[in-house]
């Protein structure tokens, strides 16, 4: 099962290693941005998980309500041969519905852009139907590992985004600043 | 089968989206590195695949005739969010047995430390013995991919390192430029 694999590499790849420091790095930006930064905004990493795994590249072209702010300071680490690999997250202003903005760390689960390829190629082995069952599994995989991560603990929020609602402008700015 | 979906992963989200412009990346280096650059060295990007999936954060510690020299020049792309993620890749300086020295990009296959790290994990599915096998299901189905995909073809050299000459301090120099 290609999402159970894919959601414990998410982790052992990437969260258990940049959610620890998530908090201090939040800090660090928050006193280097002193002035433009609102009090409003999210401690935790919020992680996208759109059902139809389409993920977008950029927040923005999602929503006009959402533009990138700044990227938190760069995490550098020696990982299986390469000297100092980047490990960074953006920060998006989020603008709610009274026209107030608030400061996020928000990215796309990245894993999920090989569930979208892996179905569109004959030779992966899984086809369009089989996707939505995936990210489901993804997803509750991914929610089991974190519930027992005592480093990830209440440091990020998963966003299950159903594709009920892509007519509306502001679906995902609403949905974030929702959770 | 975890294996399978760490190798369309490797695939999806970092060779195919590397491996094209590696042989510029490898020229810009050479220009700004004249004089010390060594004429000797690899075109290719090598992927170390160590069969008990044991990956070294580090060459060095495994051999001392390896040493750090640089890195390539970064490439930054917008990817699911992340605005301008970092992908690098280190060239190392490999001395052959002749004392003389060659350049190359080098790095483990990163995947393998989930597939490590879930053998390790009693909730994750599945134990050491099945992780030899994944190793190999791993490698076969990344050459199976690879060899179908015109963009990479002929742009990395994938080794399956064994462990029966562990014992040998520089078997894996030897190894790197036996390719
Ligand atoms: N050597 C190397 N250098 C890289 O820059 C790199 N980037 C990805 N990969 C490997 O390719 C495959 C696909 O990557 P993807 O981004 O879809 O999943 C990634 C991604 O969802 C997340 N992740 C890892 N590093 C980052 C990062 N810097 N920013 C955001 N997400 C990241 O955690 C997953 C597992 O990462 P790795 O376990 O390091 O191995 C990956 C993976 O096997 C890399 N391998």
């Amino acid at each position: 099962n290609v999402a159970h694999g894919l959601a414990w590499s998410f982790y052992f790849g990437y969260l258990q290693l940049v959610l620890p420091s998530l908090e201090a790095s939040i800090d660090s930006f928050r006193a280097s941005h002193q002035g433009s930064f609102q009090s409003r905004g999210s401690q935790k990493l919020i992680v996208l998980i759109p059902i139809n795994a389409n993920i977008s590249h950029k927040l923005e072209d999602e929503d006009s309500n959402i533009k990138f702010y700044d990227s938190l300071p760069n995490s550098q680490m020696d990982m299986a041969g390469i000297r100092g690999r980047v490990y960074k997250h953006s920060v998006y202003r989020v603008q709610d519905e009274h026209g107030k903005t608030h400061e996020c760390p928000v990215e796309y689960a990245t894993p999920l852009l090989t569930l979208y390829r892996m179905s569109q190629d004959r030779n992966a082995g899984f086809g369009e139907p089989e996707r939505r069952q995936q990210v489901l599994l993804f997803y509750r995989t991914l929610q089991d590992i974190l519930e027992q991560s005592l480093e990830c603990r209440n440091r990020y929020r998963l966003i299950l985004l159903n594709d009920e609602h892509e007519e509306d402008p502001h679906f995902l700015s609403k949905t974030i600043l929702k959770h």
